[in-house]
């Protein structure tokens, strides 16, 4: 095998019962999305490197995954996005949490993990890392999508769990 | 959470993971995904994982990092790892899945869940996408 590359978008009580047709449709369509932008990384000769941001790139663009944009909601009503990437080859790596307006949250992972001498950067430091090196921001109503609206008032009105709005992680 | 994981033409590893986390979180909390070794982890002389679960217990286990570590110290193989890794956070009440690649070009999924959204393909033309357990 010259190359290879696998993907998830989460995982939970996903079962055909609570699954139309039409969104299972569009779930293996934006599946198929994120693979195919590794895949044509791979093909061409690229890193793993290349190709693994490039799929969580386009997987976070998707409103269909809880990551970037279509991200669930804090109880305070915002998105607070997490992320991490790592290359085996040196074993650097680069984390950031809490980032409220960051675009894509991989992209400054990695410029973590290759423009500066730490691993892990959280909130408002990482963000000013973030406009350091030009990763790209948007206005926080970028996140946001009606369902995930929705389940953050349903579990508050009713006093659940994210169990019992989501069952489906990450 | 999404992730992903890849071995490239010069038998290079690499992961890459990102969350929103979990609905209505509060306190700051954050999950596995940014905790290298928990939800996200690359080696060359072992494989590279990305996790998504319940993120306390695989932070606890440290599971993407034990993946490796059984492989790299063990030989085993990067099904029966992650099987086994999988197996003893479920025990702990854990519940999710991670996604696996080694440096010879292995792609493999475990999870303890109904479901995982997920995909692999290969240079021998394999292109896989499934949802539930049994596809």
């Amino acid at each position: 095998v010259r190359w290879s590359i696998a993907i998830h978008g989460g995982a939970g009580t996903i079962t055909r019962e609570a699954m139309t047709p039409e969104k299972e449709a569009e779930y293996r369509a934006a599946l198929d999305r994120g693979l195919a932008a590794g895949i044509a990384v791979l093909e061409n000769g690229g890193s793993s490197l290349d190709a693994v941001t490039a799929v969580v790139v386009t997987m976070e663009d998707d409103p269909h995954f809880n990551a970037g944009r279509g991200a669930v909601f804090t109880w305070d009503g915002t998105n607070s996005l997490d992320a991490a990437i790592m290359d085996g080859r040196t074993r650097k790596a680069g984390a950031v949490a809490g980032l409220t307006r960051i675009k894509n949250p991989v992209k400054l992972a990695r410029a973590v993990m290759e423009k500066g001498p730490h691993v892990f950067l959280t909130g408002e430091g990482a963000e000013q890392f973030a406009k350091l090196h030009g990763i790209e921001e948007v206005d926080p109503s970028w996140f946001y999508t009606q369902e995930r609206w929705d389940q953050l008032q349903k579990l508050k009105a009713e006093n659940l769990t994210h169990r019992d709005v989501d069952y489906k992680y990450g | 959470t999404v992730g992903a994981v890849a071995v490239d033409s010069e038998g290079h590893v690499a992961a890459a993971t990102s969350t929103g986390g979990l609905t209505g979180k509060r306190w700051g909390r954050v999950g596995d995904t940014p905790v290298i070794g928990a939800g996200t982890y690359a080696d060359d002389r072992a494989c590279a994982v990305s996790a998504t679960g319940t993120g306390e217990f695989f932070i606890r286990e440290g599971v993407a990092h034990e993946i490796c570590a059984r492989i790299r110290f063990t030989g085993e193989s990067p099904q029966t790892a992650a099987d086994a890794v999988m197996l003893e956070t479920g025990e702990m009440g854990g519940d999710g899945g991670v996604i696996v690649v080694s440096p010879d070009g292995q792609a493999v999924f475990s999870f303890n869940t109904p479901g995982m959204y997920r995909g692999r393909a290969t240079s021998e033309g394999l292109r896989q996408i499934a949802i539930y357990r049994d596809d």
